[in-house]
């Protein structure tokens, strides 16, 4: 028997739209310690790995481990039928090779119960080995995004690299290219518009900005985004979910031939 | 030329 319900059900809503263009098809893991999922996109190039904690639900019961196959489109499909102000219970009894999403109205005069097929999926697990970066970039998450978007209406690709000056954001393409800037900046009124730089050695690394487009459907679950990057390593773009956990994206670098 | 590399390359199953 699993039993979640999530107060602020519209957490979940961004979560699936943050991920489902990114993977068609994970396994949802649901344990003592929360609700997770590990997944590569269908080219085995990103990753993405959500953690939702137990304590951030305002009742978890999950008697065993459970790996449920969802298809996150579909899954999608059903969390828009929640009200943003729903709250959302995920329930499956054991064996059942179904999930359901239970929708209640913030007064309780409406409630609804959706039923999702659930699917057998083969997934590896990869363990993600502890890492020292050697720079921590963390900024306005909107910033990013819109760094990202405007790069790649240059270019295909983005060049970041950490120097003691700042974080550039680098592409080229055919009508020529774009370097965008940003320098630490602590001294904004408000912390979730602050950029710092954490830079242990000077680091450059090269992405496909397609990727990073698609981890910028992330932006409204976090004020703020961290990218922490090393040399011939994945970067990692982690959106922090406040209370909950977090959602992260690996990337794997482009390399020399 | 840069080549893309895969998070596999990276990160091992377990």
């Amino acid at each position: 028997m699993l039993e979640l319900r999530l107060v602020q059900g519209n957490l979940l809503k961004k979560v699936l739209e943050a991920v489902k263009d990114l993977v068609t098809d994970a396994n949802f893991d649901c344990s003592s310690t929360g609700f997770s999922l590990q997944a590569m996109d269908s080219s085995h190039v990103a990753l993405v790995a959500l953690l939702l904690r137990s304590e951030g639900f305002e009742h978890y019961r999950c008697d065993r481990n459970v790996s449920m196959g969802m298809n996150l489109n579909n899954m999608a499909k059903m969390l828009k039928c929640a009200g943003n102000d729903d709250i959302v219970t995920i329930k499956a009894d054991d064996g059942s090779d179904t999930v359901t999403f239970m929708f209640e109205s913030p007064n309780q005069d409406k409630i609804a119960d959706f039923e999702m097929k659930l699917m057998d999926i083969d997934s590896e697990h990869l363990g993600i080995p502890e890492a020292e970066y050697h720079a921590i970039v963390r900024m306005p998450s909107s910033e990013f995004a819109r760094i990202c978007k405007d790069l790649s209406s240059i270019g295909d690709t983005v060049v970041i690299s950490v120097t003691k000056e700042g974080v550039k954001f680098s592409t080229r393409g055919d009508i020529g290219n774009a370097n965008v800037v940003c320098r630490q900046n602590t001294t904004v009124d408000k912390p979730e518009e602050s950029t710092t730089i954490e830079m242990h050695e000077p680091v450059s690394l090269t992405f496909a900005l397609r990727y990073m487009n698609s981890f910028t459907k992330a932006t409204p679950l976090s004020s703020t985004v961290t990218i922490s990057l090393s040399s011939e390593l994945p970067v990692v773009v982690e959106y922090k979910i406040a209370e909950m956990g977090y959602i992260r994206f690996y990337l794997a670098p482009k390399i020399e031939d | 030329v840069r080549k893309q590399s895969q998070i596999t390359a990276f990160f091992s199953p377990g």
